[in-house]
């Protein structure tokens, strides 16, 4: 899966993610990413985060519109997304990763799996990382 | 501090070998997203641009280099959503599209609905000038391999594509 959220100059946000799936998945078996508040949610009231993960424990707690929940409660995008991949894992045993953006400029890529390639731009610098902790 | 973007490249077990090429595809597709974004463009058209770049770079499993099915085809999945409007458009089960997330953004332009899926999602391409390609194009023989050591019944394809707990 792969995934991209943005703020534009007028502060206007979006999401979109794609996906092969799960390895070895049975034919028509569709998971998270097709399903708005799962895959991924936009919102310019609070912010946009696109997702990546076992699809069917995605679903089982609308991760897109959970953390964005939180953020509306007045979370950061980093905490918000930490809470809702914690709750997913304890709730349902299920791993995965988040990259969320509000419509300021705060942004977060978190994942409670081993890994997660990710990249962000603002100000003219490159940020990334792929294990735990960079 | 505006315009900001962020990629990701899915949160799956990535072997140490494909390490390099995964970290060096998020990083060119935020600089292509952020370029966009620089020269006025709207968030919608950099997460596109994002996403794009990530379906065509085969070390990722989106559109070229898609997981494959039990049956070995590849069938894909993709969304995109407008913030300013709540705007939203999706496909899900097609094949044959190189690019899902420019499908799932005319779905969202172009019908007043959210989702399309399989077959209709296919003639909707169709009838949208999106030219088909050849499933061949889309498997790499990484995917082939990783289909063929999990079709045996005692192998764990979620584990395989998640990694352990981390």
């Amino acid at each position: 899966t792969v995934g991209a959220v943005a703020v534009d100059a007028e502060g206007n946000v979006a999401c979109a993610t794609s996906t092969g799936g799960m390895l070895n998945k049975m034919e028509g078996r569709v998971g998270d990413t097709p399903c708005i508040g799962s895959g991924g949610y936009a919102d310019n009231l609070s912010g946009a985060v696109s997702t990546t993960g076992y699809g069917e424990d995605i679903m089982k707690v609308t991760l897109a519109r959970l953390v964005l929940f939180h953020m509306e409660q007045g979370q950061s995008a980093e905490a918000a997304s930490d809470v809702s991949l914690a709750y997913m894992k304890s709730r349902v045993g299920g791993l995965g990763g988040v990259v969320t953006v509000d419509p300021r400029g705060n942004w977060a890529a978190c994942f409670s799996s081993r890994q997660m390639s990710w990249a962000a731009a603002q100000g003219g610098t490159l940020h990334h990382g792929l294990y735990a902790g960079e | 501090m505006l315009p900001l973007v962020v990629v990701h490249g899915g949160a799956g077990h990535v072997p140490k070998e494909r390490s390099e090429n995964s970290a060096m595809g998020v990083c060119s597709a935020t600089q292509a997203a952020y370029r966009i974004l620089q020269d006025g463009g709207s968030s919608m058209d950099a997460v596109v641009e994002a996403v794009t770049r990530l379906e065509n770079n085969p070390f990722f499993n989106a559109g070229c280099g898609s997981v494959l099915n039990v049956k070995g085809d590849v069938e894909m999945d993709a969304i995109v959503m407008d913030g300013r409007t709540l705007a939203s458009g999706a496909v899900s089960a097609v094949r044959n599209i190189a690019n899902p997330v420019q499908l799932a953004r005319l779905v969202m332009d172009k019908t007043s609905h959210a989702c399309l899926t399989a077959e209709g999602a296919s003639q909707f391409a169709r009838s949208m000038g999106v030219v088909e390609v050849p499933q061949e194009s889309l498997i790499t023989e990484y995917a082939r391999m990783r289909w063929r050591n999990n079709l045996e019944p005692s192998a764990n394809p979620v584990e395989c594509q998640m990694g352990k707990m981390g």
